[in-house]
This record gives structure tokens, sequence and C-alpha cells, in this order.
């Protein structure tokens, strides 16, 4: 049984996973909450973490895998109010999950679960030459602009510089983030780095951002990028493998 | 034109 203050908040979370994939195995164990998936086609990879302190309250006996189809879990957490604290409680004997929203009154829906096993894969060890951190909004921004011109984009890094950029058959986008750029956290790099990347998926896997969150991107050259950031009490990761000329 | 590459291309090297 997990509390977590804000509904409308974890909405979010299911919203951005739901886009990528269609259903989730949710680890929960002492630590909190874990679950890690690739979509169909395998190109992307989601990783979510809710550390156990993130909740309000947190009981649990041993480890539990939950199936969950997200897409079902999506529509009932479209049904969050701002104010709804949301409750989620295993029913191990009814094999459903119990997701209550809890604020003058008590909603619940109890969502069957899914008969699938955690998956294996592991977060692979990659070293990148270029780490950027940069505000979420800004970057979010940058890929829709970039939308309007191509269904694919490049994030560059050179001389300090990350570049977001593509071209279309006629017309061209970019956006530049260099030291000067309030957007611009930071920016460590050991030379250049230059991957492109489906849009899509990458729009895809910001959509949660809002104003005030801050992204790390981890880049290379023709190689999977890594996006981090947090939401709602969650720590999302992201792996999307590149588009190689 | 540039070509989709899956992830488990990648897990596979790493």
């Amino acid at each position: 049984r997990a509390t977590l203050e804000s509904a409308k908040e974890f909405k979010k979370v299911v919203d951005t996973v739901a886009q990528i994939l269609d259903e989730i195995c949710l680890i929960a164990n002492e630590d909190g909450i874990t679950a890690r998936a690739m979509d169909p086609s395998h190109v992307a990879l989601v990783s979510l973490e809710i550390p156990r302190l993130s909740f309000e309250d947190y009981e649990i006996e041993g480890e539990k895998e939950i199936g969950i189809d997200l897409e079902a879990f999506k529509k009932i957490m479209n049904r969050a109010k701002s104010k709804d604290k949301l409750i989620l409680e295993l029913d191990e004997e009814k094999n459903k999950l119990n997701v209550i929203f809890e604020n003058s009154g008590r909603r619940k829906f109890s969502l069957a679960l899914l008969d699938i096993s955690a998956s294996e894969i592991k977060m692979p060890e990659i070293e990148y030459p270029a780490v950027v951190m940069l505000k979420g909004d800004a970057f979010k921004e940058a890929l829709k602009d970039a939308d309007l011109i191509s269904d694919y984009v490049i994030l560059k890094v050179e001389d300090n510089k990350f570049i977001v950029e593509t071209k279309g058959e006629l017309n061209d986008f970019s956006a530049e983030f260099d030291e000067d750029s309030s957007a611009l956290i930071s920016i460590e790099s050991q030379g250049h780095a230059k991957s492109a990347f489906n849009l899509e998926y990458l729009l895809d896997m910001v959509k949660g951002i809002k104003a005030g969150d801050i992204v790390k991107l981890y880049l290379g050259t023709d190689m999977p990028l890594k996006l981090e950031y947090s939401l709602g009490g969650a720590n999302l990761t992201f792996l999307l493998a590149p588009r190689i000329e | 034109k540039n070509k989709q590459i899956k992830l488990i291309d990648f897990f596979n090297n790493y």
C-alpha cells in the first residue's frame, strides 16, 4: 500500500510512460517501486524509479511484481483531480491493483493485473563523451520547433554548445544553447558528440516535462541518447537508439 | 536518408 501526495503529478508519470509502452511490470520492495521495459519495436527503453521516500506512506511485505495495462491505468489516472491523494493498494487475493483517489471523498478503481513478469533488461553502462543539463521546457520547445520541419532531429555538442537541429526538404531549424543561455545549466564534453533521433519518440519522452524541470542528456556520436528527469517524485530515465546514415 | 537502429544492437556491443 503506497500513498502519493499528488495524484495529478503522478498522472504525468503514467501519461509519459504510456506514450512509449503498452504494459509494464512494477517491482515493489522495501526500497520503493521500480520498472524497466523496452518499447515493442526495441528502439526505446524506459526506466522508472520511485524511491520509498517519495511516498507519504509506504507499506510492503517482501517483494511484489505488479503487471499493469498502461492504457487502462492512464485512463484511470486521467480522472485525478488537483487535490487528490493517490493510494495504490495491491489486492493479491483478487489479483487487482486498487487505485484510490482520496480528497473530500474516496473514489476507488480496481485495475485487473496482467500476468507479465519484470524484464531482465539492465541499463547498459555506456560511457558518454558529453553530458548536458538543460531546462526541460526549453528542450521540449526546441523539439516542437524541429517537429515543424522534419521527423528526426540531430542533437549535437560542440565547442561547449548544445545544438538541436534538423533539415527538411525545403526548410531548416536549429536551436543553440551556449554558456550565455539561461536555459543551459551545465555542459561537460570531451570532444564532439552528434547523433540523430526520431522526433516522435523524443516528444513522447518529454511529454511530462513542464517549466522548472531540468533534464540531463547523455550524448555521443551515433550512440543511444540517455535522457533523465524527475517528475512527481519519480525518476525517469529513457534510452533512445539513434538513426544512422 | 538515415536508418533507425534498435537498442538491442547496442546492448550486444556494450
